[in-house]
């Protein structure tokens, strides 16, 4: 800018414009909001989670502030794949490749619909790699669902720490309770309501640095 | 701390909001809608040097007249942040996860000279 007091008061220089400082101001903002989100550039979103599943999910989000220092609350959305048995079904999860993550809190939200024949016996497994052609699976919980509608199900977290490649995947076994004879009437995939809004979601709580990490360092 | 107006010489915060839209970037950053992008800027001559912003207290008064009537080292002071707050921050990732969390000392709540 021109004329009297074109000067800036900072380091002497001759002042911006004011459109040249909006536009270094927004490209500061961008940088600012990047730095503080540890990335590079801007996330490109290529398979955004339906509008209606991300409000639901986000009521279930405690409201107000964050999870403590350095900590960050993720919300999963799982991919559905039936798999060959039939009362289950296999849950799949992009989580971020952890920067030295430290998971410590990690629920399950399903929808069950109303075909739920009696007391259902609901049991997780973790669905690992593929060893001599067979996919291993570790047992993480088991639940006993009487009800329909959300379940909130707590998952141990250090069930599912330590997921390198970033993709988690769960297998889902429902059955009958034992000695329940009504049958399930259909697959498990109809029991779980996973289309639209309904979707299956992962609610996580990370802190970002391991806990006691400081104190290693002194030592 | 003074917000700054145009002929503010003295150190001060220049306020700047900064709307997602305008960024081009509503479509992975959910909540909130912009944020304060402050920063510092003005003059800090000696006898400002090492105040707080405004004369927070007699003491610092008395101070910055005592610094004013007697030669400070010839050291510069700068207008730097002396209070900023974190910014919570909502977002979609490159899977497409929402991730919910509080980005420290995001924005200049005040200013002051070094």
């Amino acid at each position: 800018a021109q004329g009297t007091g074109s000067v800036c008061s900072s380091c002497g220089g001759s002042k911006l414009a004011p459109q040249a400082e909006r536009a270094l101001v927004l490209e500061l903002a961008k940088q600012q909001i990047l730095e503080g989100l540890h990335l590079t550039s801007r996330p490109r979103i290529t398979h955004p989670p339906p509008q209606a599943a991300l409000t639901r999910a986000l009521r279930r989000l405690q409201p107000g502030s964050v999870a403590p220092g350095n900590g960050e609350e993720v919300i999963s959305f799982a991919t559905v794949t039936d798999s060959t048995s039939a009362y289950s079904s296999l849950l799949t999860f992009h989580l971020s490749t952890p920067r030295s993550h430290h998971l410590y809190h990690a629920r399950l939200w399903l929808h069950v619909l109303p075909t739920l024949p009696g007391t259902l016996c609901l049991r997780i497994f973790r669905w690992g790699p593929r060893r001599r052609h067979q996919g291993s699976r570790t047992l993480l919980t088991e639940h006993h669902i009487t009800n329909l509608g959300w379940h909130a199900l707590t998952l141990p977290s250090s069930g599912l720490r330590g997921e390198k490649s970033g993709v988690l995947k769960l297998q889902l076994d429902c059955r009958p309770l034992e000695g329940n004879n009504s049958t399930v009437t259909g697959q498990p995939r109809q029991l779980l309501d996973t289309a639209g809004h309904q979707q299956p979601f992962l609610e996580l709580k990370i802190r970002t640095n391991e806990p006691g990490a400081g104190r290693a360092r002194r030592r | 701390t003074p917000t700054c107006e145009p002929e503010t010489p003295l150190c001060c915060r220049r306020d700047h909001y900064v709307d997602f839209q305008e960024l081009g970037w509503r479509d992975w950053i959910l909540q909130p809608e912009g944020y304060q992008l402050n920063y510092c800027s003005g003059q800090c001559p000696p006898h400002l040097a090492g105040s707080p912003g405004i004369a927070a207290s007699f003491h610092s008064a008395v101070f910055s007249l005592l610094k004013a009537n007697n030669p400070w080292p010839a050291s510069t002071s700068c207008c730097v942040p002396t209070a900023r707050r974190p910014l919570s921050l909502l977002y979609l990732d490159h899977n497409g996860n929402v991730v919910k969390t509080d980005v420290p000392d995001m924005v200049v709540e005040a200013c002051g000279c070094s």
